[in-house]
This record gives structure tokens, sequence and C-alpha cells, in this order.
């Protein structure tokens, strides 16, 4: 039912996702 | 931080935010700190604008922070933590302002995020007639909250029930969303009952004014929009990346 990976924002998604690591630079 | 201790008419669930609220000393030094960097691909003395809109994406990259610390929050996958943020960012934007005006207590001037102080006038003056508008509707939203004697305990409740105001229709795990809306409810129901037995519909009368910072986000993001058409934004804005995102 959520939104797929085209409309996805993905500055937030870098935020949320632990395993990225690194904060991106914002 | 502060300790909290608590006491008759202390809900543990408005315990438990107020010792998960942010030190605001700490966040400005932060974003103080990456608007003193140049960035790549910006100029080193950016417009105010461009400025303020870096500003708002740190002020969102601290929201982010702090609800990812958020009981049932971080218990969700990372999809429906999107969901609920896609649809209430500019909500919590918009609170977050409006509480530090509260706190600032000056009619005639807005207090950022970086502790800069803004005279209306200035605004009035400089500030474009739609952002003008926008803040002087906030002005009065503040008045009210103030009016109503809005305080720390209700405001991190508040917080957190614009985080988790999402049908459930949309969320993968609705349950635990629903779950959460109730007991920051009883508990926002129950705090207010105890301690302003004399202003019997302050629960109400607090969730009426949701309803306005809702409408106040709405019309900031009419105004984003505004200025992104007109390529007024920076490049890589965070804020710009969510009002583009594919809404729920």
């Amino acid at each position: 039912p959520c939104q797929g990976a085209a409309g996805r924002p993905a500055i937030l998604y870098a935020l949320l996702s632990p395993s990225l690591g690194a904060r991106p630079s914002v | 931080p502060e300790p909290f201790s608590g006491g008759p008419g202390m809900p543990e669930l408005i315990l438990q935010l107020l010792q998960l609220e942010p030190d605001e000393d700490q966040v400005r030094a932060r974003i103080v700190g990456c608007l003193q960097e140049p960035a790549k691909g910006r100029p080193d003395q950016p417009a105010p604008f461009g400025l303020l809109c870096r500003m708002a994406d740190q002020t969102f990259i601290s929201i982010v922070d702090w609800a990812r610390r958020c009981m049932v929050f971080k218990e969700l996958e990372v999809a429906d933590q999107m969901t609920l943020l896609q649809n209430c960012w500019s909500e919590l934007l918009v609170f977050d302002h409006i509480y530090r005006q509260i706190q600032h207590g000056k009619e005639d001037s807005i207090l950022l995020v970086t502790g800069q102080e803004v005279e209306l006038t200035t605004v009035a003056a400089q500030a474009g007639s739609l952002l003008h508008s926008l803040v002087l509707r906030a002005q009065e939203l503040v008045l009210q909250l103030h009016a109503l004697q809005l305080d720390r305990q209700e405001f991190v409740c508040l917080k957190f029930l614009i985080l988790f105001s999402l049908d459930g229709k949309f969320l993968n795990n609705y349950s635990l969303v629903k779950d959460a809306q109730e007991k920051a409810n009883a508990a926002l129901l129950d705090y207010t009952l105890c301690h302003y037995p004399h202003c019997g519909d302050k629960f109400q009368q607090l969730l009426l004014c949701l309803v306005e910072v809702r409408a106040l986000s709405m019309q900031a993001k009419e105004y984003l929009y505004h200025k992104h058409l007109g390529n007024e934004m920076p490049r890589n804005n965070l804020l710009i990346e969510m009002l583009q995102a594919k809404q729920t």
C-alpha cells in the first residue's frame, strides 16, 4: 500500500535507513 | 537534560516524551555549524533566502532525529516511517516554529532556530507578501496557543500526535500506529483534565489548534512550491524533495 521507489525521497530514506551509515550532506 | 519526575496526573507517555526532547542549545549549535560550512556547489555567501532554506532543511533533519528516537516510531519499518514523515513533515516544522515563538514571548519579532531574532517590520519589508502573510498567520496561532497556556508537556504530546496522524490504509503496521494515537490522546486528555481543571475543554481546544497547524502547513507548502517554480530554491533541497515525493 505504500509508495514505490520512484516517488521515494532519497534524502529522507538515507536519514532513516540505519544501514546506510553516514548521513547525507544536505 | 532536566530530570523529569512522575507524579499525580503525569502520564508515563508524556514523561517519556519529555526525556526524548532534543536540547535546544545543542540543536542550535549544530544548525549554526552547518550553516557556517560552505556547501558544495553553493556560493560562499548565499542569499538570505538560501540560508533560510538550509536552516529549514537542518531543522527538519533534527525532527527526523527526534522521530527516530520516539517510541513506536522506532519499532516501525522504514517504509512506514517514511509514510508517516511524508504525511506530517510540514506540520512538524510549523509546530516547531510555533512553539519556539511561544517560548520567545514577543509579538513584534520572531526567533529563528539559530537564535537570531527578526523583527516583523523586517519581515514585512524584505520577505515578500506570501512569506509575510504566512508569518503573520503563524503569529496568530502563537497568540491563540499562548492564551490557551500551552505548556511543554502538551507540546510534546501534540507533536507525537502529529507524527502519528495518518489513516491506516497507508501503513503496513497500522495497529502499532493506532495504539500510539490512542495512548497519546488519552495522555493529553488525562494531563489537561488534571492540570487545568478550570479549563474543561482545553483538550478539545488544543486539538482544534492542530487543524490550524495543518492549514498553515498547506499554505507553507504552496509557498515552497511557488518558490520552486520560480527557480528560487537551492539545489538538493530536502524540503523540495519532500514536496515532490509521491504522496500516499
